[in-house]
């Protein structure tokens, strides 16, 4: 079992915490703000009260059996760096350390980070990504030209069975699953809704909320997206 | 085409706003900050050098034909609720706004945003998810309950084929595609590596580097991992 070292605990760093602890991590909180630093210590392992800038105060960290340290201080950049800096005296095997600009960035991988997060730049791509493909409800990477993607089905793919869509010869897709909702009535009439991952067979039909789980070439998924509805 | 405002072109704000324009997207950037402003003006549709918490200067905005306005400014409270409240006096129909603490996210839900981003809480998850469960490459959810999943194959998988693995009904998991790295050497003897897609067959067999794509459910993908490497 891993053992986390968190120096930082702005928004970004006590939500590392928070995550990390709920399944089940050793988290070692670290701040020099008593109020925060209250406010984790039922949540992690331990939660520390530090100067991580000192290099005395941060002698006195249980830094020797830390697996990964995550630096999550954001707006103080210079703490950022010199928490860093001191942090690779302790030969700590993975440090992960914030990145507010390019040139913070590329001082942090200069002192030796071994991971570098810029949270905004990592945000803002994946929020514009989302803005510019809305019928992509989700998408992830499988290789530099492959992904997985979740598609509402089109208008006039509903009523059509998938051997006769034909989407692997036709447009170079792979549907691998379908979710499709279940409206029912409970015994008191109340409606309820489900959803159910189906591996469909050539025969199943369509239907109108499908959501079609696709695999297939980045390009053919945008192709696909464009299909009339 | 939809046409996107951002407000706020701090480090989020501009990255959104390159995004967006990188994918074809048309977009008017405005902040209050003129170097900001003058950096993004040749990537963007329009920039304009307005302070949006004044209900004159925001008027002069061409806010009539917005789809989507995004606030991104984060740490000045007070301005980008300003902003919000005076954006929903435009009839835009989708606000999306940043929050950086829960109280400022219900806030904005009284004033009428409809979608609200915190960036931190996003981030930290996100992290936190992947330093947890570092076997399991990329994880995409198709339901509250099942998955989608990259995972390296483990040791004792290699060379077996997968109808003897049989993994849909020992694991309940199903190997939808597997990517496989090929190393050649070119024509001047360099080594050359490219990655492929491969949908297997019963009698593939898996070699020792391959990335599995699974589906299944959350519960049974991590079982998987935890399966002897
Ligand atoms: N020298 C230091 N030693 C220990 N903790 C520090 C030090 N300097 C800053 N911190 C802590 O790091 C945390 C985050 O720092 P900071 O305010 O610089 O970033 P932030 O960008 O506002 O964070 P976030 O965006 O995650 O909310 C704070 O809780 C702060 O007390
Ligand atoms: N009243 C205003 N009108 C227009 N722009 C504003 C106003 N107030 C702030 N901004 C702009 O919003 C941008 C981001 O604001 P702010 O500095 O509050 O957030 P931040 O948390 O530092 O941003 P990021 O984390 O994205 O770098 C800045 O470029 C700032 O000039």
């Amino acid at each position: 079992e891993k053992i986390f070292a968190v120096i930082g605990l702005g928004n970004f760093g006590y939500q590392i915490c928070e995550t990390l602890a709920q399944q089940g991590g050793e988290v070692i909180a670290v701040d020099n703000r008593s109020e925060v630093v209250e406010r984790i210590k039922n949540i992690v392992s331990q939660a520390i009260l530090v100067d991580t800038t000192d290099p005395e105060s941060i002698s006195s960290l249980p830094l020797n059996d830390v697996d990964v340290a995550i630096i999550g201080i954001g707006e103080n950049i210079e703490a950022n760096i010199l928490t860093t800096a001191l942090l690779k005296q302790y030969n700590i095997p993975r440090i992960i350390a914030r990145a507010v600009t390019p040139i913070h960035e590329r001082v942090l991988r200069q002192i030796g980070a071994h991971e570098i997060i810029n949270i905004e730049i990592n945000e803002g791509k994946r929020i514009a990504q989302k803005l510019i493909a809305p019928e992509i409800l989700d998408q992830v990477p499988l290789s530099e030209s492959d992904s997985v993607a979740e598609v509402f089905v089109p208008d006039n793919f509903v009523d059509k069975d998938l051997k006769s869509l034909d989407l692997r010869n036709k447009m170079n897709i792979n549907v691998i699953a379908l979710k499709r909702k279940h409206r029912k009535v409970d015994e008191a009439g109340n409606p309820e809704s489900s959803e159910e991952l189906i591996f469909p067979a050539g025969d199943d039909v369509l239907q109108g909320d499908d959501i079609l789980i696709l695999v297939g070439r980045n390009k053919d998924i945008t192709n696909f997206t464009r299909v009339k509805r």
